[in-house]
This record gives C-alpha cells, sequence and structure tokens, in this order.
C-alpha cells in the first residue's frame, strides 16, 4: 500500500512540466526514502533524475518497495486536472495495475480522484557516482533561460567556458555567432539574484541547445539553477525543490571526432 | 566535426 499526500500539489504539476517532453515513458520509485525517477531520453543522449524526500510529504505511507510504470503525457494530463493550490495524494496497491491521484480544494469542497493505468517498463538505471565537480556555477534560474533560448534562435550547440573570470556560453550558426558572459556577483539585494562560480580549473564543453532548453523547463521550479562541469564528463543542471528534494539533468557532452 | 556522446558511455548500468 502506498499513500502519499502532497500539500503543495503544483511542486508535481510542474515536475511533470519539467521533464514530460524530454521523457515519455518512466518508472516512478517509491521507497522509504522518497518518491524518485531516473530516466533517459530515447536517444541515450540526456537523464533525468528526480528526488521527493519522504520528509517533504504530509503524509507518506509506503510498505514496501514500489515501482510505478507511468506515460508522463498521461500522468500529466492527469495533473493539468488538479487545481494550482490542491493538496494531492498518490495512492497505489501492491501489485495493482493502476495509480490513483487525489485531489482535494484548500478548502475541502472539492474532492476528485483520478485513476491512471499503469505499465511495465523495461528502463535501464544508470549508476551515477558522485563526483567532484572542476566547475560549479549557480544563478538565476531564469538568467540561464533566457540564456539558452537567445542562444538557440542563432546556432544549435552552446560552447560553455568556465573559468575563475567568469563562464562564457558561446554559439555559432548560419547566420552569425553570439557570446554571453556572466561574471561572479554576489552584491546583489537577494542571494537568488546572484551568480557564483567555484573553479578547481578551466572547463570547456560543447552541449546541444536542444536538450538545455528542454531542462529550462524546469524554471518555475527553482529560483536558481546550478550548473556543474568537469571536462570529458556530462553536464548537471539541477534546479532544487524547496524543502523536498531535486531534479537534476545529466547532459552527455560533444566529443571531437 | 563534433559528434554526440552517449550517456552510457560515462555511467554503467546498474
Amino acid at each position: 500500500m502506498l499513500e502519499l499526500r502532497l500539500l503543495q500539489g503544483s511542486l508535481l504539476k510542474k515536475v511533470l512540466e519539467a521533464i514530460k517532453d524530454l521523457v515519455t515513458d518512466a518508472n516512478f520509485d517509491c521507497s522509504a526514502t522518497g518518491f524518485s525517477l531516473q530516466a533517459m531520453d530515447s536517444s541515450h543522449v540526456a537523464l533525468v533524475a528526480l528526488l521527493l524526500r519522504a520528509e517533504g510529504f504530509e503524509h507518506y505511507r509506503c510498505d514496501r518497495n514500489l515501482s510505478m510504470g507511468m506515460n508522463l503525457n498521461n500522468m500529466s494530463k492527469m495533473l493539468k486536472c488538479a487545481g494550482n493550490d490542491d493538496i494531492i495524494t498518490i495512492k497505489a496497491d501492491d501489485g495493482g495495475d493502476t495509480v490513483t491521484f487525489m485531489f482535494e480544494s484548500p478548502n475541502q469542497d472539492k474532492i476528485s480522484d483520478f485513476e491512471m493505468k499503469l505499465m511495465d517498463i523495461d528502463s535501464e538505471h544508470l549508476g551515477i557516482p558522485e563526483t567532484e565537480y572542476e566547475a560549479i556555477i549557480r544563478m538565476p534560474s531564469q538568467e540561464f533561460a533566457r540564456i539558452c533560448r537567445d542562444l538557440s534562435t542563432i546556432g544549435d550547440t552552446v560552447v560553455i567556458s568556465a573559468s575563475k573570470e567568469g563562464v562564457k556560453f558561446s554559439t555559432k550558426g548560419d547566420i552569425g555567432s553570439a557570446n554571453v558572459v556572466c561574471r561572479q556577483n554576489t552584491s546583489v539585494d537577494k542571494p537568488e539574484d546572484a551568480t557564483v562560480i567555484e573553479i578547481q580549473q578551466p572547463v570547456s564543453l560543447t552541449f546541444a541547445l536542444r536538450y538545455m532548453n528542454s531542462f529550462t523547463k524546469a524554471t518555475p521550479l527553482s529560483n536558481t539553477v546550478t550548473v556543474s562541469m568537469s571536462n570529458e564528463l556530462p553536464v548537471v543542471v539541477e534546479y532544487k525543490i524547496a524543502e523536498m528534494g531535486y531534479i537534476r539533468f545529466y547532459l552527455a557532452p560533444k566529443i571531437e571526432e | 566535426h563534433s559528434a554526440q556522446a552517449s550517456m552510457k558511455s560515462f555511467f554503467k548500468s546498474k
């Protein structure tokens, strides 16, 4: 038996909007730790890892570990039927082939339940080691989204180069080229507006902008984004989900042939 | 010319 009650139901709605275009079907894993997901896009270039910790739920009951295969587009359709202020409860029976999403309006005058069919998904789980990254950039998530969107109008790939001087985003296309440099800036009124660059050594990696733009669909989840890079490793683009966990996107770099 | 690397060339299956 599984029963997870999330007071801030809008968080789950935002999580689905952030991942449903990248991944079609995925297994949600439920354990004593929390509600989590790891899935790759169909071409195995990008990976998304989600964790919503048990402590972040108002009520969290998970009698035994359960993996529930869901079509994310269908799940998104159901969650769109929940109001932004609704409380969302996820319910499932051990060994059942459905999951129920229950939506309660804030003043309890409307209660809906939507039952969705589960599916068997043969998904591959990758082991991602804890890594000390050579460059870690924390910046306002809206600024990062803006840069990715702007550059994708010029080119298909972005070179992200981080050094002590700052982080440079560069692209080239048929019509020309573009560079955006962000310098460390901690003299801001609100800490979430800061750009903080931690560098062990300079890093420069090339990525497909299409994926970066897809990751920025998680922007409504967090005011800040953290981009962690090491030479010759996938980048990690992380959005923290307040008091609950995170959504991390990993993207394999483009390599010289 | 650059080629797109796969996630599986960096991380092993569990």
